[in-house]
Order: C-alpha cells, then structure tokens, then sequence
C-alpha cells in the first residue's frame, strides 16, 4: 500500500527531523522581521499541513487564492542526510486575509508526498489510477493522523487540514480553510 | 508495498527534478574551484546513488572508509515545491582515494529512500520487521532501476550501486566500490 509507506517516510524523514526546531525558527524569524503581529494566533504557532483529497497541489499557495500572499522563508535548518552534508529543511511563511481584510501569518504547505500519489496515477507503469488514488490519499491522511499522535517530538507542532474539493467553486475557500485552524 | 512507493517518490519527487541541472551543476563547480581534475573519469559525471543491502545508511561517508573525504557541496539549485519557495536541492562532492593513493572526485549520496525502510523495521507499528526489509531493499533497487531505464530526464546522468554487506570487514570495500563505477 503505497500511502502506508509515504506517510511513515514523511514522518522519519522530514516531520520527526523539523518539528522539534519549528518553535526556535520562528522566534528567530519575529526577531528578524519587524511585524510584532506575527504569529499571534493560538494555531499559528504550528506548522499547517494542507491535505487535498483530489491530490493537486500547487506549487505556490498564491495561486489557489488571491487572499493568500507568500511573506518570507522561516530560516534554513541544516542537517547531514545519508552523504548529503547540509541538506537544507525550510518553511514559507504565508500572510492570509480574512473576510475582514485582517491578516494572518501561518507556516503552511502542502503534505509533498501527495504530489508522488498525484504523479504516480498519471504513470502507466506505476500500478495505480485516478479511481484508487482519493483512497489512498484518505489512507495517507489516517496513517500519518496516527503516526503523529504516537509522536512525542511532534507533539502539538502541526494541525493536518484535509481539503474537500467539493468547494473548488469558492475562489477563497484555501483562505478560509486556513484560517479556520 | 512500500518500497514500490519509496522508489516512484524518490524518482517523482527527486531524480527526475534534480539529474537534468546535474551536468551544469558540475560545471559551475569547476569554474569555481581551482582544481581542473575534477570530474576526470569517464563515470564521475554521474550521480552515485549508494544503495546497502542492509540499508544500513551513514550521514558522512567518511565515517566509513578513510579513503574518502568530503570535498565540498554542488552549488544549491532551489525550487518551489508543494508551497516551500526555493525549497534547496543539492549533492556533495566526495574525495575518493585509490589503492595507488590517487584521488578522484565524485558526486556521491546513500539513497534516502534506505532510511526510511530501516527506521520503519524499527518502528512495532510500521508493520515489517528485519527479514522483510532486505527483501524491499531488492525490490526498491529493481523497481527503481526500470523507472530510470524508461526515463528520458535521467538517462546516463546516474549510476545505481548495491552495496553487499558480506565485504563489511574490509575497511576500504566502499571506496574500493565507489572506485570501480
Ligand atoms: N516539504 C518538504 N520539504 C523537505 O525539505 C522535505 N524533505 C523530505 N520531504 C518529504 O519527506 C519524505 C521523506 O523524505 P526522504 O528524504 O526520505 O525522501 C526523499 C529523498 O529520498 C529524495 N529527496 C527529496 N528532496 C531531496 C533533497 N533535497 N536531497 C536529497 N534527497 C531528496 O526524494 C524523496 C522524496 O521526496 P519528497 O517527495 O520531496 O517528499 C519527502 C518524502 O515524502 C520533504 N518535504
């Protein structure tokens, strides 16, 4: 089962390793950046995963919504992975507008692992097609949601948002899905 | 079958993006350092994917053979992926010394992918343990080397090496390997 097997990956090889340091980064981040408002959330503080069942993920949030605009990265975690020496681990912070033009900063991005599932429907010699994809991308979202609640690293550090996409009608339902964590 | 998956992803989310700059990568390299043999040998302008049965995976390759040094790092090439804006990809560059102590430089990584396998062999919930595991590394090592035969982006830009854990007492069977490709 493939998204058995992306979510572990996406657990030891990328959430285990940057959510410990996620709280310092952004404390490193409000010093550098002048807005005293940043990150005054309660859920803010964490890092958002977005999670569409349908598996498109965008490259930059931006374009999903026009009340989403990309502010800056948090700073670079370096760390030595299997040979690479310094692989580097960064988040976008993005700035949200709520319906009351109010704006919101938030670490978020979408699960990486869905762009594989997206992909891998697309390849004739990959084994699976559009039909079983939205099933695994539901055993991705139940098999990482499980993962990390067993995590102590993790704990507390991420909010997972599985995204409908019965609203892709709405122009700001991303913004509106954000703010609502 | 995870390593079914581990393999496209490795392929979907890095090979593919990154083996078509690695040409242009190595050039900059050497215009920017003094050293004009670099990348002498006919397969060092590939990228060595190191891959231990055991998957057993180091984070310096140093720490495994004192034949080989770590040189310095490919210039970054960034991306944005999934909503990180110029997420950083990048290989190192290893010193490898022969048996004649003459030295060749190569581009040189453990597959990653590895990491994730051992570590779920581990973890009681993941759902295999060590006897499956050398049975997925195989699986990972053919899966991965058929997507690669069929795939026009990586063609002669990389060389698979499966490493057998039976030379494990020879001090110097990974630089000795390394050499041999
Ligand atoms: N958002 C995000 N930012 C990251 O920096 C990052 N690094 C990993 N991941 C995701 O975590 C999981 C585990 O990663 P692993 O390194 O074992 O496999 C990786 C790794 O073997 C290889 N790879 C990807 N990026 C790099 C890289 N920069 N250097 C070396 N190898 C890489 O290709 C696999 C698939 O990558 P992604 O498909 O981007 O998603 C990964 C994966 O789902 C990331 N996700």
């Amino acid at each position: 089962n493939v998204a058995h097997g992306l979510a572990w990956s996406f657990y030891l090889g990328y959430l285990r390793l940057v959510l410990p340091y996620l709280e310092s980064s952004i404390e490193t981040f409000c010093a550098t950046h002048r807005s005293t408002q940043l990150f005054g959330g309660r859920g803010s503080r964490k890092l958002l995963i977005l999670m569409p069942l349908n598996a498109k993920i965008s490259h930059k949030l931006e374009e999903e919504d026009d009340r989403i605009r990309f502010y800056d990265n948090l700073p670079n975690n370096e760390i030595d992975r299997a040979g690479v020496r310094g692989r580097v681990y960064k988040h976008s912070v993005y700035r949200v507008m709520d319906e009351h033009k109010k704006v919101h900063e938030c670490v978020v991005e979408y699960a990486t692992p869905l762009l594989t599932l997206y992909n891998m429907s697309h390849e004739r010699t990959a084994g699976f097609g559009d039909p079983e994809r939205r099933q695994q991308v539901l055993l991705f979202f139940r098999t990482l949601q499980d993962i990390l609640e067993h995590s102590l690293e993790c704990r507390n550090r991420y909010k997972l948002i599985l995204l409908n996409d019965e609203h892709e009608d709405d122009p700001h339902f991303l913004s509106k899905t954000i703010l609502k964590h």
